[in-house]
């Protein structure tokens, strides 16, 4: 397995999934 | 390096393996006639010096055991239960003098703390939570959540708790579609909290918010795994699973436990690590434990195993004791020991 199995990576993921996700 | 291929470490054979890597300390006896049920590890003041000590849970009764000396124990305060058994001790990771425990039978109906009276003369119990509780872990910062279930939905609670056991407050986080399994922190990161589902899913809360963030499905070989830690590093989500649902196939059998690598933004997923027993051994995962880099299960077999997450591969062995599986383990919170247990009482820390 390779990173790219696992799409893009990004370091600030909580913040980013906090700010997509629904109230 | 580690998530260049899903690594099969080179596996000992089981004749090598032995609990030299363990060396048995002491031994307590829980007094209780009842069946002894889990094991765990807490500071507790004692005249004015916090003291690390042990706590055994029997189906009706909880003791606290202090250190007399090297080796030797007494129970100190024993917390009663008349009605509804005692089903496990629910570690708290920063919290002194007090003691978390679930209540129930099949499955967990009450959550109470167990502390003493303020002059340490008497004990006293204090009912934080009640319902159908399907899993219940204790927080950093006094707080514990649990899942539970109504006649129509699932509801998700975290409760945060004093000194004196009283409940400060209580918050819901979105529930999954999915009854939780077992939740687990993210090392580092507070705010965050993970649950593993009955669909195979993990699932991430934000606990500032109570968002439900991400649903990411671990793979279909295994069902109802239960996560028992998680740490975040360079934008990936690394995951310790167990499978007590595994069947046990193939010549080496299935993996104990399993560490996985998670990209939160895409959901997908990948084996990092699989932990298999020893060559020769059999049995699958029925309980454990995972502290920093090494895990522990009880096996079907009757056996302890402990393996060095780091190294890949299952390092001890400890097989059953005077004929008698062992049916708990737990590593200690508040020092490194491990703590075995055999449902006559018997407790022994290694």
């Amino acid at each position: 397995c390779s990173q790219a199995d696992l799409g893009p990576i990004s370091i600030n993921w909580f913040e980013e999934l906090s700010s997509e996700a629904p109230p | 390096d580690s998530l260049k291929q899903t690594e099969r470490a080179d596996v000992p054979a089981g004749d090598n393996l032995n609990p030299g890597n363990l060396q048995l300390v002491s031994k307590l006896k829980n007094p209780s006639g009842s069946c002894s049920v889990d094991v765990g590890a807490v500071w507790w003041e004692i005249a004015g010096v916090k003291q690390p000590c042990i706590v055994t849970a029997c189906e009706y009764a909880v003791s606290l055991w202090k250190p007399l000396g090297p080796g030797q124990w007494r129970e100190m305060y024993s917390w009663l239960f008349t009605e509804v058994p005692v089903l496990q001790i629910v570690s708290m990771p920063d919290v002194y003098n007090l003691v978390c425990v679930a209540l129930g039978n099949l499955e967990i109906r009450e959550i109470r703390a167990l502390l003493c009276s303020s002059d340490g003369e008497s004990e006293k119990q204090v009912l934080l939570s009640s319902g159908n509780i399907h899993a219940v872990l204790g927080l950093t910062e006094r707080r514990l959540v649990s899942s539970s279930r109504t006649l129509c939905d699932q509801q998700v609670e975290i409760i945060t708790f004093a000194e004196d056991g009283g409940s400060q407050g209580k918050q819901f986080l979105m529930p999954p579609e999915e009854t939780v399994l077992t939740f687990a922190e993210i090392e580092g990161m507070q705010e965050a909290l993970l649950g593993t589902t009955i669909m195979n899913n993990v699932v991430m809360w934000n606990l500032n918010t109570g968002q439900l963030l991400r649903k990411m499905h671990v793979g279909d070989s295994y069902q109802a795994s239960i996560c028992h830690k998680a740490y975040s590093e360079m934008g990936l989500l690394f995951v310790v699973l167990s499978h007590p649902c595994a069947k046990e196939r193939g010549p080496s059998g299935s993996p104990v436990f399993q560490l996985i690598a998670v990209n939160p933004k895409t959901a997908l997923s990948v084996d990092v690590m699989l932990y298999y027993l020893p060559q020769g051994q059999a049995g699958r995962f029925l309980e454990g434990d995972v502290k920093d880099n090494f895990a522990a299960a009880v096996l079907t077999s009757g056996a302890i195993a402990i393996w060095d997450l780091l190294l890949g591969h299952c390092t001890a062995l400890l097989p059953p004791i005077s004929d008698q599986n062992w049916s708990f383990v737990k590593w200690s919170g508040t020092d490194s020991h491990l703590l075995a247990g055999q449902k006559d009482g018997n407790i022994f820390v290694y």
